[in-house]
């Protein structure tokens, strides 16, 4: 299992924003991402989980910089969309493991959430693809975090440097 | 924007499984990852968004054939974890768009759902990577959404097969 995962990466300058209760129909995630490409704001990761009755959460991550001027799109669209509510978080960073293939292997999203749970870090926001599981977790945790995934995954010998970042 | 997507890509052996209103603290999401890991179920897209008050509720994808077994494993854990409710649908599929570079493109994601509202498609889960959005709608709307995608991003001439299925 170790061997699928072949970096460790990290982003310190992220912005998390939740959107709470929107209606779960056609073109509301259009909305609001038109919105905000509209307005050149560079969103990095999205992340929509199952509904329930009829509505939805979304949230999503910016560069730091952006996290103001995303706040006043937010708050503009609010009522034509319909969000109930929002929330935001700039202390948060995204730490991420990689490697070609982890997808087929059950177990490696399992260690990379064990080396966390074990330093007591707390999973904000999880998102995974073929070839990088990220998750999103407080900035005062990440330095801990990569150091405990370099080692729950035998990457910390000679690891000239984090790939990815 | 559209030369940075350079494939369509579909998967109709899916089936959702969502978690309700977890409690949102360190451990959780290995108990729940290192149960499926340990019954070899093949787990495809985990995704969390962000939290509210002390719960969050966590999304996951799974092969059809394995959604008994899992089912099963969750029944058996749910108290022990403290999962409130869940629910599942297994007449779902996945559609993707691929490309290098996608995230520092604002403008791609807001196309692809853009692709998907006007074909009155609802998005039932999303999640992003540098080279991959994917959303989670009905089995019965698939082949409408990659069509509507290959339109949207002018990949419908001559593609010979979508890249990455
Ligand atoms: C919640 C939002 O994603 C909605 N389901 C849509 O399709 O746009
Ligand atoms: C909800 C769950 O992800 C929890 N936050 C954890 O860290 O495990």
């Amino acid at each position: 299992k170790a061997m699928v995962v072949t970096g460790v990466a990290h982003d310190i300058n992220v912005a998390r924003i939740g959107l709470f209760d929107v209606p779960d129909k056609p073109g509301i995630a259009w909305q609001i991402f038109r919105s905000l490409a509209g307005e050149n704001i560079n969103v990095d990761m999205i992340i929509q989980s199952a509904m329930r009755d009829d509505i939805n959460d979304i949230s999503f991550t910016v560069g730091r910089t952006d996290l103001r001027k995303t706040l006043e799109i937010v708050e503009k669209i609010k009522d034509e969309v319909n969000i109930k509510s929002y929330s935001h978080d700039e202390d948060v960073a995204k730490v991420s493991i990689v490697g070609a293939g982890m997808v087929t292997n059950p177990g490696v999203a399992s260690l990379m959430f064990e080396a966390l749970a074990q330093e007591s870090i707390n999973l904000e926001m999880i998102s995974t693809s073929e070839i990088k599981i990220s998750c999103i977790v407080k900035s005062t945790q990440a330095e801990k975090a990569v150091r405990a995934l370099h080692k729950k995954f035998n990457l910390d010998q000679e690891q000239p440097c984090d790939c990815c970042s």
